[in-house]
C-alpha cells in the first residue's frame, strides 16, 4: 500500500488544492509501480494552512503562483514516488523505463508500464542478464491501441554513470551487444531503459514509469505476510 | 522475514543516503507517533502516527480506484465531502492492519478512530469553528494486513498518548514517517523550502512522509 501526506504552510485556495494534488499525482505517484499490484488503501493527502503568509490572498487556479507552486508539488512529489520504488520490497536495483515517440501519451504510458510490471523483464535485471528480447515482448502485447511498429521500434540501455547508451535494438533490427559493457551497466543500482516507438522528428507521446527488479526476496516476504 | 524490516529497525547501509538528518518543516504543522502493537508481533515499534495543523486548513486527497476500497479511504472520502475540502485538522494513521474488507464494523472502527483524535486534537488547539461543529474533521488511514479487524481498543488507548507526543522537530517527523511503514526498510522523509512570485520575502515550505514497499501500482484519483 502507498500512503502519502503532504503538508505546506503556502496559502492555497481548496479548488486550487484539489487539481494540485491531482495533476502532481498523476506525474508521480501514478508512475510508480513495484509488483503490478493495485492496494484497496493507496491514499495521498495534502494539506495548506497558510500560516506563513497569515492575512495573505489566497493561491488560486491559473495564477502565477498557482504554476509555480505546480511545479514545486510535481517535483516533490516524484521525489517522494521514487523512494517507494527505491524502497521496493526486495529491490536491488531502479529503473527508469522512458518511451518516446509514441502516437501519443497514453499510448507511450501504457507501454512504459508493460514494460514496468514484466515479471520477466524485472528477473532478468534482478539478474543483471541485458535480455531485450523480454522487453520487446512487453512492448509487443500492451492493451490498446499502442500503433507499435516493430520495424521502426529501437530499444537502449543509459547508463547511470553518464557514459554513452548502449544500443539493443534500431529500427528493429538487433545490434552486436558488448555483453561485457552490458554486464558492467547492470551492475549499477540505478538504470534507464530508453524506447523509441517510431522514427517521427516530432515527439508526440512521451512517458516514464518508474520501476525495480524482482528478486526472491520479494516471494519471502510475501510468502507469508498475513501470518 | 520481514516486518517492519529489518527486523532490527536498522536502516540498511545502502538506504541510510536517502534518510534525512534535517529538514525544514511548514510552519503551524505538529506531528506525533505511539506504538499500540496493532500487529501482534510488533513489540517494538510506533505504528500509530498523526499529523496535524494546529489551525484548520484546506485539503485535498487523492485515493486508489481500486473497488474494494478500505474503510479508512471511504471514511476519509465522506469527512472530505462533508466539509468541502476546507477546516480540516489532519490525519491519523495506522501501520501493521490495513482495515480493509472488513465491511460495516471496519468502517465503524475508522470512524471512531478519526473522532477520538478529533476530539483530543480540538481540546488541544480549540478554534471557534470546533465549538459550534461536532463533527469529525480529520482523517484517518491504515496500511498492512488485509482481511483482519483493527484492534480499535488498543488503538484508542493509545490516541491521547498520540496526541500528547505531536511537535515539530526533525526527530517528530521521522519518528511519525516510520511509524507508518510497514515492510518498508527506511522511513521516506522531505521538506524543502520554495517561493512564490506574488508573496515577496516570504519563504514557505512543504514537507512530505510516504510509505510503501509492496502491492504498489497505484491509480489514484
Amino acid at each position: 500500500t502507498l500512503l502519502g501526506v503532504i503538508c505546506t504552510d503556502a496559502p492555497i485556495q481548496k479548488t486550487a488544492l484539489r487539481t494540485l494534488l491531482s495533476t502532481a499525482t498523476n506525474s508521480s505517484f501514478n508512475r510508480i509501480t513495484v509488483d503490478g499490484d493495485t492496494s484497496t488503501n493507496d491514499s495521498v493527502a495534502l494539506f495548506a494552512n497558510g500560516m506563513a503568509a497569515p492575512g495573505s490572498d489566497v493561491l488560486e487556479k491559473q495564477s502565477e503562483d498557482y504554476k509555480e507552486m505546480n511545479k514545486v508539488l510535481t517535483s516533490f512529489m516524484e521525489d517522494l514516488a521514487k523512494l517507494i520504488v527505491r524502497d521496493g520490497e526486495g529491490a536491488t536495483k531502479f529503473v527508469t523505463v522512458r518511451v518516446t515517440k509514441a502516437d501519443n501519451h497514453t499510448a507511450a504510458h501504457v507501454v512504459a508500464n508493460s514494460i514496468a510490471t514484466s515479471a520477466l523483464v524485472k528477473t532478468a535485471l534482478y539478474g543483471k542478464d541485458a535480455n531485450w528480447g523480454r522487453i520487446l515482448c512487453a512492448i509487443g502485447y500492451a492493451p490498446g491501441n499502442t500503433c507499435i511498429r516493430p520495424n521502426q521500434t529501437s530499444v537502449s540501455f543509459i547508463p547511470a554513470d553518464g557514459s554513452e547508451e548502449l544500443k539493443l535494438l534500431v529500427n528493429g533490427e538487433p545490434q552486436a551487444v558488448d555483453e561485457a559493457r552490458a554486464a558492467t551497466i547492470l551492475e549499477m543500482e540505478d538504470l534507464e531503459i530508453l524506447v523509441k516507438l517510431s522514427n517521427k522528428e516530432k515527439d508526440v507521446g512521451e512517458a516514464t514509469v518508474y520501476t525495480c527488479d524482482f528478486s526472491h526476496e520479494y516471494v519471502t516476504i510475501n510468502g507469508d505476510y498475513r501470518t | 522475514r520481514r516486518y517492519s524490516a529489518p527486523t532490527d529497525g536498522a536502516i540498511p547501509p545502502n538506504k541510510a543516503k536517502y534518510v534525512p538528518t534535517e529538514g525544514t518543516y511548514p510552519k503551524g504543522f505538529v506531528v506525533g507517533s505511539a506504538h499500540a502493537q496493532v500487529k501482534a508481533s510488533n513489540t517494538k515499534f510506533d505504528d500509530l502516527a498523526l499529523i496535524a495543523s494546529e489551525t484548520p486548513c484546506s485539503a485535498a486527497l487523492v485515493t486508489t480506484q481500486n473497488h474494494f476500497q478500505a474503510a479508512p479511504v471511504s471514511v476519509s472520502k465522506k469527512i472530505m465531502f462533508q466539509h468541502q475540502s476546507k477546516s480540516i485538522r489532519g490525519v491519523v494513521i495506522n501501520s501493521g492492519c490495513a482495515n480493509a474488507v472488513t465491511g460495516k464494523g471496519g468502517r465503524e472502527d475508522a470512524m471512531r478512530m478519526a473522532k477520538l483524535t478529533h476530539d483530543l486534537l480540538n481540546k488541544r488547539n480549540p478554534t471557534e469553528d470546533d465549538q459550534d461543529v461536532s463533527a469529525i474533521r480529520t482523517l484517518v488511514m491504515s496500511t498492512g494486513v488485509i482481511g483482519q479487524r483493527l484492534p480499535i481498543d488498543r488503538i484508542e488507548a493509545k490516541i491521547p498518548t498520540l496526541v500528547e507526543s505531536l511537535g515539530n522537530t526533525h526527530d517528530h517527523w521521522l519518528r511519525s514517517a516510520r511509524a507508518i511503514c510497514t515492510t518498508d526498510t527506511f522511513p521516506k522523509l522531505l521538506s524543502r523550502q520554495f517561493t512564490l512570485p506574488s508573496y515577496p520575502g516570504i519563504t514557505f515550505s512543504i514537507a512530505g512522509m510516504t510509505k510503501g514497499a509492496g502491492m504498489i501500482h497505484p491509480n489514484m484519483a
